[in-house]
């Protein structure tokens, strides 16, 4: 049955859908059966996918919305073995409309729920916030990934997210685990990238995967031709990143 | 009397909060008297400039919920001319609480009004995201100032930010207008960088700022100091740059 992992982090540009897309891509590629659901009203996991948020179909907010079933949504990329349920400009205005539901917190994973057999990993790609997409995110997964740039201010907010994970595995989900976290964008070039490589480390010396996400100017260009960076540059430097961290998250959780 | 300006995108780590502090400290360093309003839970704007957002004291959401004045939020930073209404984490609860009150996207507008005369520019930094916080932005603010990165993806949620600024024109501020776009974290020696810089331009030929803002390691070490660049690293790149910003943008939105 299928292990679902949220990626999230309420601060913005710190790589989020960056590791969703990649990780994903390499993933299918070494031959699991993935499933990518963007729930980013900027849609930019379906973009990177080489799909047009504004074409017709079943989105995720007609899912959530309107209780359209999630099969309907599940669309191919162009990669083998990695799906996608897009998002769509109208899930900008999900939020207010999800608040006045039932069990509001619990749309997304219970939409998912037929999935489980046919995938060994599910990634949901989260917006830059800690509102009711998030939550729902964090309700449906076994475990979250956080990428943090290797910034100063994406360490400020940390401490923030990890309570909100505590609330959520108090009184929604009490199996959501911090699964990794993925330091990005490093530039062993800087002082302070590397503080902050050493301060995340010391911080959670269990969970940081070693694999380290080096800023690569391949990274930022592949989206810009609907492409994974599997597809687009696989000798780069943010390709075999991404690669390795593949085959270090597999070790990790095993499939089936 | 003070015009108001939101600096917004809701994609995330653009260059929002960097813009807002950096170009508040070079306009109070050249004489203005200047507001900034940090309306972003993470508050990071509050925390680059070296105040603490868990400090005990009014903050902005004692202000929109609670109806504390206004200026018992203000707090002076170390600059002269320079003073912040910091943001705390109770912000990050404020949506949900804002969206059942009456006039909810005018709570900001309305608790500013009293400030007015006090200062000749107020500065507002919203978060990543469309919520009503980002809207009551858009509410109090005469112009919207929108950050955007030299990245592919950054391009994406544009014309979504648009039609947002245009529903917010037709039915809650019919003053607000572009006041400017900016061009952030540029590097000439990507051909993508100049792409950006080249489709944002054609889109934006009025609003585009002729200063263009340059990918600079001085810009993010600032805030691990609690300072602006103008005081940590004044002959940097990114100082210099927002330095020609504030000049450029007086000429813009001369004062009183
Ligand atoms: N390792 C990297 N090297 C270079 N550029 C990168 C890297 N990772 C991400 N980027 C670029 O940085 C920007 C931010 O990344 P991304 O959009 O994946 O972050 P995010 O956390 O999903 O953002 P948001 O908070 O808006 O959802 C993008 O333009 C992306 O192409
Ligand atoms: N011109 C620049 N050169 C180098 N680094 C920069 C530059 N501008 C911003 N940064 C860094 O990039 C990161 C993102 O910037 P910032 O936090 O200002 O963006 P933001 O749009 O406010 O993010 P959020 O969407 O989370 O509010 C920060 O770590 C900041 O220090
Ligand atoms: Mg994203
Ligand atoms: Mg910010």
């Amino acid at each position: 049955t299928a292990q679902i992992f949220a990626i999230a982090n309420q601060k913005g540009g710190v790589g989020k859908t960056t590791t969703a897309v990649n990780l994903c891509a390499f993933l299918a590629g070494a031959g699991c059966r993935v499933l990518l659901v963007d729930s980013d009203p900027q849609a930019n996991a379906t973009t990177s996918l080489g799909i047009d948020p504004r074409r017709p179909g079943t989105s995720l907010y007609d899912v959530l919305i309107d209780n359209r079933p999630v099969q309907e949504a599940v669309s191919e990329t162009a990669l083998p073995g990695l799906s996608l349920v897009p998002a769509n400009l109208d899930l900008a205005g999900a939020e207010v409309e999800m608040a006045a539901r039932m069990a509001r917190e619990q749309l997304l994973s219970k939409a998912l729920q037929p999935l489980h057999c046919q995938y060994d990993y599910v990634f949901i790609d989260d917006p830059p916030s800690l509102g009711l997409i998030t939550i729902n995110g964090l309700t449906a997964a076994d475990g979250i990934i956080i990428p943090v740039q290797c910034e100063y201010l994406a360490l400020e907010g940390l401490s923030q997210l990890l309570s909100t994970i505590q609330q959520v595995r108090k009184v929604l989900n009490g199996r959501l685990k911090v699964a990794g976290v993925l330091l990005t964008m490093s530039d062993a070039r800087t002082k302070l990238s590397t503080q902050v490589v050493d301060d995340v480390r010391a911080h959670f010396p269990l969970e940081t995967f070693e694999t380290l996400i080096p800023r690569s100017v391949r990274l930022s260009e592949a989206p810009s031709h609907g492409l994974t960076v599997l597809s687009y540059a696989p000798e780069s430097a943010g390709a075999l990143a991404y690669e390795a961290l593949a085959a270090e998250f597999m070790g990790r959780f095993p499939v089936g």
